[in-house]
């Protein structure tokens, strides 16, 4: 389904060169339930914004279901980013002008839903994340572990066959996580990719497959004995 | 040191009203080291807020260093912020367009040191963060860990005698969590005040006292068995 070769990303400061990752082979099958872990720094969510699409290696080979990315015109990549993956950002990226259900609702406007469906599946989608009464909060009226969560339910609303979540709990305590990690085992047991970075144990211990990074290479790449 | 009694907060939206805090009494002593749990949604942020001095409760009486809060003028309710207490948020606020080292060394403007003194004082802090080499990446430039850390030695450059951290830790892997906390316990060790909302049971095993919150309410209040 995604496959990385030889991949290495080094951002530019002014004259300084930042390496982030440096030489990544990584093969992902469809229906693998996988979480990324590392240091703080170590390359996670870089290496998350070239798996969903979002961001190009700086070399390297990436193939997105057999075609090749950096070949892909921009109207491909814009569908295979708003159908085929779901996105939950580390800083959430909601709109601060706009209430949660506009915030989840986004990606439908995108891909041609009309406005009565659209306003019902995206409540539908906030009661899943225990939201169901903060529909018409905006995110500064909300915590930040509820921002979290309109966060993931916004980047599940167009059922994507990919979920690409960077830190997901980071907010969350840990009976509201584990809501969350039961969503996912869902949309896993449908037949989706799942995709976590994570820094918590207990959430890597859902995952199939951990994958550790280490100063933009990769560690260790192992199951995970969930079964 | 700091006492609420029967301390209430009720936020506003249009004609809806959304109690955060639900009759809190909480008394500090000085060289406390608590921390405060609770679900997502429950009132940490909402509380720690008020304990810091950047938000009034809608009603209760407050006191910080024996003196009501709510009579206290601007000024001297602003050397408070400034100079006794150190807050980190759980979104950073960092300012987007300065560096790093501008970001830590904010509250020193304030409180009137010499710019060479405030930029040799900023790298030192960034370096015990374990950020020595990242002093003149903005924030777009650091990862979400690489930010978080930029805000906890911001919160403590001026040396305040009480440090609020909200979740300091939600970003960062257990190792470079757990140098956080040696921070933080070299503060205490040092008579200083440090109040910490985590939802990690490994932080909170740091501290003396754990409060939980549920519902806008205080559920326990004990102490954590760690000398
Ligand atoms: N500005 C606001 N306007 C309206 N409601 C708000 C506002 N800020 C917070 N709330 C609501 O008040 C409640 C408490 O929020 P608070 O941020 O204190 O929770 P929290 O315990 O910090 O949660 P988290 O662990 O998710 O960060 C939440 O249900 C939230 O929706
Ligand atoms: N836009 C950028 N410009 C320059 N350097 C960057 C940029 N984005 C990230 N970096 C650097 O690249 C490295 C990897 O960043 P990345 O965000 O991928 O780490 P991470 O593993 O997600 O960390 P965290 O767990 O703290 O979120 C970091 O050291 C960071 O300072
Ligand atoms: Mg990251
Ligand atoms: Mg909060």
């Amino acid at each position: 389904l995604i496959e990385l070769q030889n991949i290495t990303k080094t951002y530019q400061i002014g004259a300084i060169e930042v390496p982030a990752l440096c030489g990544i082979d990584l093969r992902i099958e469809e229906n693998e339930y996988l979480a990324v872990m590392g240091p703080s720094g170590s390359g996670k969510s870089t290496l998350m914004n070239i798996l969903g699409c979002l961001d190009t290696p700086s070399t390297g080979v990436h193939y997105f279901a057999g075609e090749r990315v950096s070949e892909l015109s921009d109207d491909r990549l814009a569908e295979i980013r708003n159908r085929k993956i779901g996105f939950v950002f580390q800083t959430f990226n909601l709109l601060p002008r706009a209430n949660a259900a506009t915030n989840v609702a986004l990606p439908m406007i995108y891909s041609g839903v009309p406005p009565d469906e659209r306003k019902a599946i995206a409540a539908e989608a906030l009661k899943k994340v225990g939201l169901g009464d903060r529909i018409e909060h905006r995110p500064n009226e909300l915590s930040g572990g509820q921002r979290q969560r309109v966060a993931i339910a916004r980047a599940m609303i167009n059922k994507p066959s990919i979920i690409l979540a960077d830190e997901p709990t980071g907010n969350l305590d840990s009976k509201t996580g584990e809501e969350i990690m039961q969503l996912f085992r869902a949309l896993h047991d449908q037949g989706n990719t799942i995709i976590l970075v994570t820094h918590e144990e207990y959430i890597a211990a859902h995952t199939q497959r951990v994958v550790r990074l280490l100063d933009g290479h990769i560690e260790s790449d192992k199951p995970n004995g969930r079964k």
